[in-house]
């Protein structure tokens, strides 16, 4: 429904909003909806990372777009919870102060919701509270083993 | 609703059972490239009642079972399983007298498939139907496979649209 | 042929002059995120005669002139410079005497556009023509943008088709 | 015309044999045309990792993925050189050892070609004969620097 929709769609705008400056230090991002028929609506995105020009989000680098895209999706789940979070190679494009960012905003959120996050980055592994160790001994066997963090 | 573990058996490169045991907070999976992890992240979707054959990199659904390596033959069935628990007492109220649920998925090479609730035989659509209003429902937003975190960022307004409409 | 400096002045965030020195081997680009490194990618596409905005990551082509930053004003011109010496001999015909090829590439947010190779005007065709038979044309496989690594096994049958083409 | 393809193909199928094995350190992978009609063929790929079932390429890792399309870019410019070899982040998805094997075949390559390469691994820095560093001192101006590796 109409009202549906719009409401759904304020609370997570305030949510994204107020995510994306925490996430980044700084800067602002709003969802906007490009039409006045909110039952036809698409829904645009306009991010602007710290110190930065309001632009076309294509131009953003790959860093700034997965960190935005972190953020949104952060605001999803505050609005309608999922009983886990699952990132796969999500800081893949990350350098290393945005793993920082990413991995305290994540370290902190988990203290209501599960995450599982899948990485090949040293500083993710930090933030975890238990690690699986994924390997093949035998090629093509997959096999469970414990891992230790020096 | 918590996950609590996860097993699987014959899925992809899983050809030995395994049992990933989630505790609370941030469980991190690592390993070589190549070596199963996102195989994990396959199996859960597939569990949960994922159709699409492209959204778990194959191209047909038979490619879920373990087709042989060097040194083992296929296997011709995969089955995975997930427990939840009713942490925060918010299981669907169909199961809201349940401590755990356990959601069952088999596939054999014939074609057959086969789906439980808590052990009990039951259709596919009965466990989408568990998952739809929980989040990790038919648009799942909270599993970010590898290489599309930047889509949601990328992708038309319309399908933006779609992922608010999913929260509605 | 081998390629020797390139120079950026309001290209996209670089506001101010910048000379990338290229010697033999490996240079590597280093520095956080969002701070240039795949703007120098698109720089170099650009330069090359790139008329695709998409491929440049923009909407249209004025999305490659500096639109301003917190500290500066937008800027209403856009040039890259890139310099070839002609290191094994294997410059193109017309140039095979030259010891070094300069190709100038320069936008105005009027949308105008000018063309040069070694400080004489030119047409965009005749940089792109300069380059057709040295494996930086038309469907460079030689540039492999942030991302898209993973294209050349994902794409079509049809569209690695294509890059043997390109080779033969 | 239909001569110049196929004998452009044969070469560059017989680079990419020979260097996907050196590159993974074993396994096999190959081109193969899809028709008969060698105008109208569209080019498959298989790829067979050290010790696994040949299949489909569209399951293999991310990592498994990037270190194939290499290996078929390198058999590419082994056929036909360019100037210059830019990738830009292609290390993103590999694990160190692939990280490691990525890094001193390019290296061996250099020797004949000179590869760009835009990174955030450090072990890829290792390689680097100069190392140009990119920052924004002043937010949204980019600025050159020049870069010491520890
Ligand atoms: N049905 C199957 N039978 C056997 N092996 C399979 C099957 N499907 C996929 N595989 C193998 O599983 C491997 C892929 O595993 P996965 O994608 O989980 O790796 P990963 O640990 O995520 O690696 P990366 O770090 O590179 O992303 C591939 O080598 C693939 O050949
Ligand atoms: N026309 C323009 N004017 C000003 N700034 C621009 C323009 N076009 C792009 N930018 C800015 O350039 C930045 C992107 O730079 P780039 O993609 O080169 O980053 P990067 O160093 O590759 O980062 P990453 O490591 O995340 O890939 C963005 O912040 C974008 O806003
Ligand atoms: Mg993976
Ligand atoms: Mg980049």
């Amino acid at each position: 429904s109409r009202e549906r929709f719009r409401e759904t769609f304020e609370l997570v705008n305030e949510k994204f909003k107020a995510i994306f400056p925490k996430l980044f230090e700084g800067g602002r991002a709003e969802l906007l909806l490009n039409e006045d028929d909110v039952l036809e609506a698409g829904v645009d995105l306009v991010v602007q990372p710290p110190g930065k020009k309001l632009q076309n989000v294509s131009l953003l680098s790959g860093g700034e777009k997965a960190m935005g895209a972190i953020a949104l999706i952060f605001a999803l789940l505050s609005i309608k919870p999922a009983p886990f979070c699952l990132l796969d190679e999500a800081d893949a494009p990350l350098d290393d102060f945005n793993i920082n960012r990413f991995s305290r905003f994540i370290k902190e959120l988990s203290q209501d919701s599960q995450f599982i996050l899948i990485t090949h980055n040293k500083r993710t592994m930090e933030i975890a509270d238990s690690l699986c160790g994924v390997t093949m001994e035998e090629a093509g066997v997959t096999k469970l083993v414990s891992v230790k963090l020096n | 609703m918590k996950i609590k573990n996860l097993e699987i058996l014959g899925f992809k490169s899983f050809v030995d059972r395994s049992v990933f045991n989630f505790r609370e907070g941030v469980t991190v999976i690592v390993g070589p490239n190549g070596c199963g992890k996102s195989n994990v992240v396959d199996a859960i979707r597939w569990c949960l009642g994922e159709q699409s054959a492209r959204r778990l990199r194959g191209d047909g659904m038979e490619d879920v079972l373990f087709n042989g390596s060097d040194g083992r033959k296929p296997l011709g069935m995969a089955e995975v399983s997930l427990v939840f628990s009713n942490g925060d007492g918010d299981f669907p109220t169909a199961y809201s007298d349940c401590s755990e649920i356990m959601v069952t998925r088999r596939a054999f090479r014939s074609g057959e498939s086969e789906f439980f609730i808590n052990k009990t035989p039951c259709r596919l659509k009965d466990i989408t139907d568990l998952f739809l209003d929980t989040g990790i429902g038919k648009r799942v937003y909270s599993i970010v496979e590898q290489g599309r975190i930047e889509e949601i960022v990328n992708c038309k307004p319309e399908d933006r649209r779609v992922l608010i409409e999913e929260v509605a």
